[in-house]
């Protein structure tokens, strides 16, 4: 599931500053 | 002891709420009845204010190529481009909505696979009900409260563009009436993201664990913020299973906009939400 969802995974795992989408 | 805590709860989500959600509904109804005289937004009513608008906000444009241009029509252009606008400023939402969840007491411990799960499956409905406080029956609030946009111009799009958010105003106004305040919302949102019925979620047990404190602190602050309101937490909860079918009306539109629109590309993001949701 972690594969097929990269972004929502990095977002979850970013640990402060905001992902550039 | 227990209710301190369940108060305690209510209070740490209210300020990650206030934290990563930067219009709340506070602003955007003191913005919507003229309540303050520095925010008085910009009204899109037609084609014309619908580009003066774009300009205002300077929102990113899609790149149109030149033979394009002509084929299609200007007015079909900025149906698009504005409706692209919207997926950036849903991406954005979603990782504001991320940050929420993670900081929900419990949630960065569960199983990563889960966590997935519960955003992939929760945002939507998230974003649906924080729509909600930016609505009222004759429009919406966009682009952070700069713009008001009108349910009859957003209506008078050509087709599938004018069925986007007319079901999505039915559920607010009826939503709205129920006058949940923000410290309501935040725990609201937090019991839709720990929805332990989500399919594929492989450790179900501690999330319903987690949703049921939530729930309980929940029931308290809507006895204690509204006292006078019978049987709120019960008409609350029931507004969940609309959701559920506003997302799934929501996602078969965006696949036909894919299937009939040459110009249409979603947001990765969104790709990755909305693929194989429901």
């Amino acid at each position: 599931l972690k594969e097929k969802h990269k972004i929502l995974h990095r977002l979850l795992q970013n640990s402060s500053s905001p992902v550039d989408l | 002891p227990e209710s301190a805590d369940l108060r305690a709860l209510a209070r740490q989500l209210y300020e990650s709420y206030l934290k990563y959600f930067p219009l709340t509904k506070a602003k955007a109804r003191a913005i919507l009845s003229g309540k303050t005289s520095d925010n008085t937004p910009f009204v899109i009513h037609d084609m014309k204010s619908l580009l003066e608008g774009e300009q205002m906000i300077n929102c990113r444009q899609m790149p149109m190529q030149e033979h394009r241009r002509s084929d299609m029509g200007i007015m079909h252009e900025v149906e698009l481009r504005f409706f692209h606008s919207c997926q950036s400023r849903s991406a954005e939402a979603v990782s504001e909505v991320t940050e929420f969840a993670k900081s929900i007491p419990g949630f960065v411990n569960l199983d990563l696979n889960d966590q997935v799960t519960l955003l992939k499956y929760g945002v939507i409905e998230v974003l649906i009900i924080m729509m909600a406080p930016l609505m009222n029956k004759d429009g919406t609030l966009i682009s952070y409260g700069q713009i008001f946009m009108t349910r009859e111009f957003l209506k008078s799009l050509r087709k599938p563009f004018c069925e986007m958010m007319e079901p999505k105003f039915e559920f607010s106004v009826k939503f709205n009436m129920l006058e949940l305040d923000d410290s309501d919302m935040a725990l609201f949102l937090a019991v839709i993201i720990l929805s332990g019925d989500r399919p594929g979620l492989l450790n179900v047990k501690p999330i319903e664990d987690l949703q049921e404190t939530v729930l309980h602190s929940l029931e308290l602050q809507l006895k204690m913020n509204h006292p006078d309101s019978l049987q709120l937490f019960a008409k609350v909860l029931q507004k969940m299973t609309d959701l559920r079918q506003l997302v799934t009306d929501h996602v078969q539109l965006i696949q036909l906009l894919k299937e009939t629109e040459v110009d249409w590309c979603l947001h990765p993001l969104l790709q990755e939400i909305m693929r194989d949701l429901y």
